[in-house]
């Protein structure tokens, strides 16, 4: 799965996921990622948010409009993926990793899986990373 | 506003020999999205670019490189929304199309509904005029040998149950 979030200069947001699902899934299968609140949610009153991980546990808890509840209760982009994450790992046992980017500009990228590629821009600085601290 | 861009390249196991390919993959689809940006251009162009950007580069699960279903086909699924008006398009279980962020993008722009599916996601891929190619053009040889390993597997079906995507 890929993704993008990102914060305009007139502070509009917005989402795009795409992905090639599991590997050997059955055909017909459709995971998180068409669906709107799961693989990803777009609203300028709060942030963006793209997913990936375990597509079925992301259905089953909205992660993406999951971690945009949290960020409109008063968190941080970071405090709400990481509370919306482990929800999944511990309400039905699932992983994943979620980019945001909230309507003030602040960004986190944060997943519970080994790793997870990323990378971000802002003020013209790149950061990147696939491991945990990185 | 400062404008920012996040991308990601998927979570789960990236394995040693694609550690790198998926580092300049996800730099590249960064530093494209931001450019857009820079600009002044909108949240909107940015994410399709970057999105584009990772569905061209074999490396990532998605258009060429997409993992392979139990028939050894490509079925995608990909999803864009809009902050400023909370529009959205979708497309799910669509094949032989490069790019199904574009066609997401044109079923939010284009009509009325939310998401299209399999064969009436590619009929209004037609219909816009967005190329067909062969489904083999999508088939990396990586996704291959990773289909046939798990049909190998097949005898332990609860194995990889909780496969990232």
């Amino acid at each position: 799965t890929v993704g993008a979030v990102a914060i305009d200069n007139e502070g509009n947001v917005a989402c795009a996921t795409s992905t090639g699902g599991l590997s050997n899934k059955l055909v017909g299968r459709v995971g998180d990622s068409a669906c709107i609140g799961s693989g990803g949610y777009a609203d300028n009153h709060v942030g963006a948010v793209s997913t990936t991980g375990h597509g079925e546990s992301m259905m089953k808890v909205v992660l993406a409009r999951l971690v945009l509840y949290h960020m409109e209760q008063g968190m941080t982009p970071e405090k709400a993926a990481d509370t919306a994450l482990n929800y999944m790992k511990t309400r039905v046992g699932g992983l994943g990793g979620v980019i945001v980017v909230s309507n003030s500009g602040d960004w986190t990228a944060r997943f519970s899986t080994k790793q997870m590629s990323w990378a971000t821009v802002k003020d013209d600085w790149l950061q990147y990373g696939i491991y945990t601290g990185e | 506003m400062k404008p920012v861009i996040v991308v990601h390249g998927g979570a789960g196991s990236i394995f040693k020999d694609r550690e790198e390919g998926a580092r300049s993959g996800i730099i590249r689809a960064a530093l494209k999205g931001y450019s857009i940006l820079k600009q002044g251009g909108s949240a909107l162009d940015a994410v399709e670019d970057a999105v584009v950007s990772m569905e061209d580069d074999p490396h990532f699960n998605a258009g060429c490189g997409s993992v392979l279903n139990e028939k050894g086909e490509v079925e995608m699924d990909a999803i864009i929304m809009d902050g400023k008006n909370l529009a959205s398009g979708a497309v799910s279980a669509v094949k032989c199309i490069a790019n199904p962020i574009m066609l997401a993008r044109l079923v939010m722009e284009k009509t009325e509904h939310m998401l299209l599916t399999d064969h009436g996601a590619n009929l209004f891929a037609k219909a816009m005029n967005i190329p067909e190619i062969p489904g083999e053009k999508l088939i990396t040889e990586r996704s291959w040998e990773r289909w046939s390993k798990k049909l190998e597997a097949d005898s332990n079906p609860q194995e990889d149950k909780k496969e990232s995507g």
